[in-house]
């Protein structure tokens, strides 16, 4: 079994990603429905929108777009 | 394409720009030149135009800062973030902000090509959001484009033309304004360049673009050609590894390139005659690379020539027809590659399996056996 590559520090940089790019927010309230996590969905929709296969977890190929060099503004509506 | 919604659109056609400060990474004379060409892509689509003004407030006011920079939106230092705008709107609206913790450039792909990254958040100060094509210039990630050749994407052109209609002055007609698209791996008849393996991933080549495919994933990558290999060329004609040489080699009309991984070959590009190809041959249809005997064969029209990659030359007694070796291939060859054993010959929209060793045919495919729509 491949060992993860994914470190806690990476883990961190990936909310602060989603929050900045795919409004991740911190919900209140039943937050789980269907056991999908905010997290998860947002990773989906994220690897989606990259055309990268849809897990919904922080694999590598999900890190390694994260860290490419882009423009700060957000790729999806944002409500606030 | 994306809009911001909310009918966010400036609601004039004549602008203002002005540039508030510069970076110490270029001239000002090139970033004056870098914004000014930026903000003409856009002008050259629309009925916008674009006046710079010296002092006072203009609709889109540029500047370069680092980390907190008085917006609430902080750089984040080299990296990650390149810069950001601001959808049109009074006051901050147009606005464009670059991280000057980045290394900005004219032309050179040893930086951010600074006239590519503005030309991106203008399409923002004008009011698009990202765009999810991989070759659309509102794309969010960065890509490598020469300056000098740009053309706005037809995803481009189609999203800002949403908002603001045609540029009145151009004949849409002209083949000059043709807008490049992306290629789709859902188009049945697409006709691939080039086919080639890259260290266990299959690479897939059209137009500017390539897919990725690799066995851990359902799903190809298509990406710009350029931004793996900036010094590649593109609409490339044939391609192949050497796992003799551990190289990727692209050929187009009468010149080859080398990679080893992102990096192009010292002497590269070389004409196809050092492979001893005839002066006659002025380009080549498609290459195969084949793993066991090291031979690599070039197909050029009706024939194929076979090069001995060990000994660095030419074959005797080539070129031979194609249909000798493959039997009844009798159209032209597209491109080719080798998987599991299996030799793989594309000509048109189909592709055919062949064992190399009998020349049998083994089954008649379509494109998408493994570029997956």
């Amino acid at each position: 079994v491949p060992v993860s590559q994914v470190t806690d520090p990476d883990e961190s940089f990936a909310e602060s990603y989603l929050k900045k790019f795919y409004d991740l927010t911190e919900e209140s309230g039943p937050v789980v429905r269907r056991g999908i996590s905010p997290v998860t969905k947002k990773l989906r929709e994220m690897q989606r929108f990259f055309g990268l296969k849809i897990t919904g977890t922080l694999d590598a190929d999900t890190l390694a777009m994260m860290k490419k060099p882009r423009c700060g503004v957000s790729d999806v509506k944002i409500a606030r | 394409f994306s809009t911001f919604g909310n009918n966010l659109k400036w609601e004039k056609n004549s602008l203002t720009y002005r540039i508030v400060n510069y970076t110490p990474d270029m001239s000002a004379a090139e970033v004056d030149d870098s914004m000014e060409k930026a903000l003409q892509v856009w002008a050259k689509v629309t009925p916008l135009r674009f006046t710079r003004i010296y002092s006072g407030t203009a609709d889109i006011m540029i500047s370069f800062g680092r980390r907190d920079h008085g917006d609430y939106y902080p750089f984040d230092g080299p990296g990650n973030t390149l810069a950001h705008a601001f959808a049109p709107s009074s006051g901050i609206g147009g606005d464009a902000h670059f991280d000057e913790d980045e290394t900005f450039t004219f032309r050179s792909n040893s930086g951010y090509v600074l006239f590519m990254v503005a030309a991106h958040e203008f399409g923002h100060s004008l009011g698009l959001s990202h765009s999810d094509d991989p070759g659309a210039l509102m794309y969010p990630l960065y890509s490598y484009r020469n300056p000098e050749t740009f053309v706005l994407p037809r995803d481009d052109v189609n999203g800002i033309q949403s908002l603001y209609g045609p540029n009145p002055d151009v004949d849409p007609l002209d083949p000059d304004t043709t807008a490049p698209t992306t290629p789709d791996a859902c188009d049945s008849t697409m006709v691939l360049d080039a086919v080639a393996t890259l260290r266990g991933e299959m690479l897939f080549f059209k137009d500017s673009f390539f897919w990725r495919s690799y066995p851990q994933s359902n799903t190809p990558q298509q990406t710009l050609i350029n931004n793996f290999w900036p010094d590649a060329p593109v609409d490339i004609d044939a391609a192949y590894e050497s796992r003799y040489r551990d190289r990727l080699l692209l050929f187009k009309g009468n010149r080859v390139w080398a990679f080893n991984a992102y990096d192009l070959v010292p002497d590269y590009p070389q004409s196809i005659s050092t492979f001893g190809l005839p002066a006659s041959v002025t380009k080549v249809d498609a290459v195969l690379y084949d793993v066991k005997s090291h031979k690599t064969l070039f197909f050029v029209g009706d024939n194929y020539y076979s090069y001995d990659e060990a000994r660095r030359t030419m074959d005797r007694g080539f070129p031979k027809r194609v249909d000798e070796k493959f039997s009844g291939l009798t159209s032209k060859v597209t491109a080719a590659f080798q998987y599991r054993g299996f030799t793989y010959i594309y000509s048109g929209p189909y592709m055919f399996e062949y064992s190399l060793r009998t020349g049998r045919l083994f089954r008649v495919l379509k494109n998408d056996y493994f570029l997956r729509c």
